[in-house]
C-alpha cells in the first residue's frame, strides 16, 4: 500500500543544513498494522509526513497504492489525500473555532461528502468521547482532544491511517482501547495503519515494528511483544 | 509547600456544566517530587493549573508556600509566579515566533533579570538540545519541542516545578535522561516537584503518587516501582 524508496529530507541549507531523513526504503503491505519506533528527533514525523503526501522528499520515491506521488501535483496530491488517507497529527492540528463533532465532519465534507449526524457520533463514541461532540478543543482535556483527532482521521474510513504517536497523551486504559480499535480496523476492515509511538504496549499492537535512528533505517522487529 | 484544601472546578453553567474537579484536598512537602496519574479527562491538568495559580478554583483553598492564593490579585499571583514557580504545559505553549534559546530565555525577562547566554545553553544541553538553540518550534520535533518547554520551565530555578506530562513525546531513553535530571534538582538542590503523568516508569521517579479519578483524590502509592 505505500512504499518508500531511498527517501532524504533535508531543512534549512548549507550550514544550517538538518539532515532529518538520510535514505528510507520501507514497504508497508496492505491490510497490515507497522509501528515505527526510534529516538525523539530520528525522522518519525518526517517519514510519517512524507509517505502520506503532507511533505515532498528531498530526493527517492513515495508510492501510494502504486501511484508515484512525485508525478501528482499539489491538487491531485490534495485529492488522493482526501479520498484515501486518514493522518492523526503529533499535535492534534484541531481547529479550534470548531466543536469536536465539526472537526471530525471536516473531513468528510473536504472529500465532497455529506456528513451523517450518526457516523460522526459513531466514531466520537468509539473513542470514549460520547457526549462531549459540542465542545471546542479548549474545553477538552489533552487526551480527549488527541481522541478528537483519531476520530477526525477515521470518519473518511481511509485506505491508509498514518497515526503520529496516538496514544502519548492517553492513560493506560484509554489508549489500550484505542489500540483494541486499531486493531479491529485492520483484522476486520482491512485497513492498513502505518503508527508512529514511543510506547512499546503500543507496538505490540502491530504486526511489524520498523525501527528509526538518525533518518536511516535500523532493523525491524516481527510480531512484536511488549 | 504546595497545598490543596477541598479543591472544586466546574467549567460552564447549568446544562453545560463539568465538573473537573470534585474536592480534592492534597499536600505537597518542600523538596518532594510528587507524580499525579488518572484517566484521561481525570483532573489532573486542572488540579495543576489551580495549584501553580494558573486558574482560580471553583471552591475550596490553595496555598503555596503558606500563601492563600485567593488573597492575591491577579499582579501580585502573576509576580509570584514568575518568581517561584515553573511550569510544563502539556501542549508546551511555546512562543512560535521566537527561537528555542529566546523561548528558554523568556522567563527571566519577565522576572526582570537579564538572561545570560551560560544559563540558557546549560539548560537546553542539559535537555539534549545543545546546538539547536537557534531554531523556532516549528523547525523542531514533538520530543524537541517538549524539551524546550521543559528547559524553559527550569531557567529561572523556581521553588516549585509543576509538569504536565513532560516525557509524553519522549521515547524512553531520551524521558530517562529528562526524569534522571528532575530527580537530580529534587536530591541535590531541593526542588519541589509536581509532575502529571500517564507512564508508569515516569512515576517511578517519584517519592510518591497521587491519584486522581473523575475529580476526586483516589488513593496515594508510596515509593512506586515500576
Ligand atoms: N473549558 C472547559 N469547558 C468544559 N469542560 C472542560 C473545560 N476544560 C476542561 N474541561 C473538562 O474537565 C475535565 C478535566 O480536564 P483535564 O484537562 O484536567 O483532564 P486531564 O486529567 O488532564 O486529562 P488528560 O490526561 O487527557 O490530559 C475533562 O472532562 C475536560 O473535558
Ligand atoms: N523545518 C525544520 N528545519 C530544521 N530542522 C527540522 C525542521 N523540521 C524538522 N527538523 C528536524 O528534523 C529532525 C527529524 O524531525 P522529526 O519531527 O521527524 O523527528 P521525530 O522522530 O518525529 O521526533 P519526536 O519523536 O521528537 O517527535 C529533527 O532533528 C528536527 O529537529
Ligand atoms: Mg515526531
Ligand atoms: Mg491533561
Amino acid at each position: 500500500a505505500v512504499a518508500l524508496r531511498d527517501v532524504r529530507k533535508v531543512y534549512g541549507r548549507r550550514a544550517a543544513a538538518v539532515t532529518a531523513l538520510d535514505g528510507v526504503t520501507l514497504d508497508i503491505d496492505r491490510g497490515t498494522f507497522v509501528a515505527v519506533m526510534g529516538p525523539s528527533g530520528s525522522g518519525k514525523s518526517t517519514l510519517l509526513q512524507c509517505a502520506a503526501g503532507l511533505d515532498r522528499p528531498s530526493a527517492g520515491e513515495v508510492f501510494l497504492d502504486g501511484v508515484d506521488l512525485r508525478r501528482l501535483s499539489e491538487n491531485e496530491l490534495t485529492m488522493l489525500r482526501r479520498e484515501r488517507i486518514g493522518f492523526v497529527f503529533q499535535s492534534f492540528n484541531l481547529v479550534p473555532a470548531l466543536s469536536a463533532e465539526l472537526n471530525v465532519a471536516l473531513p468528510l465534507r473536504l472529500a465532497g461528502r455529506r456528513p451523517r449526524r450518526r457516523e460522526v457520533r459513531d466514531v466520537l463514541a468509539a473513542v470514549g468521547l460520547a457526549g462531549r461532540g459540542r465542545h471546542r478543543p479548549a474545553e477538552l482535556s489533552g487526551g480527549q482532544q488527541q481522541r478528537v483527532a483519531i476520530a477526525r482521521a477515521l470518519v473518511t474510513r481511509p485506505a491508509v491511517l498514518f497515526a503520529d504517536e496516538p496514544t502519548g497523551a492517553l492513560d493506560t486504559r484509554t489508549g489500550r482501547d484505542v489500540l483494541t480499535l486499531l486493531r479491529e480496523l485492520v483484522d476486520v476492515d482491512g485497513q492498513t495503519i502505518v503508527m508512529v509511538t514511543h510506547d512499546p504496549v503500543a507496538a505490540s499492537y502491530a504486526d511489524r515494528v520498523a525501527f528509526l535512528v538518525d533518518g536511516r533505517a535500523a532493523g525491524e522487529l516481527l510480531d512484536p511483544d511488549p
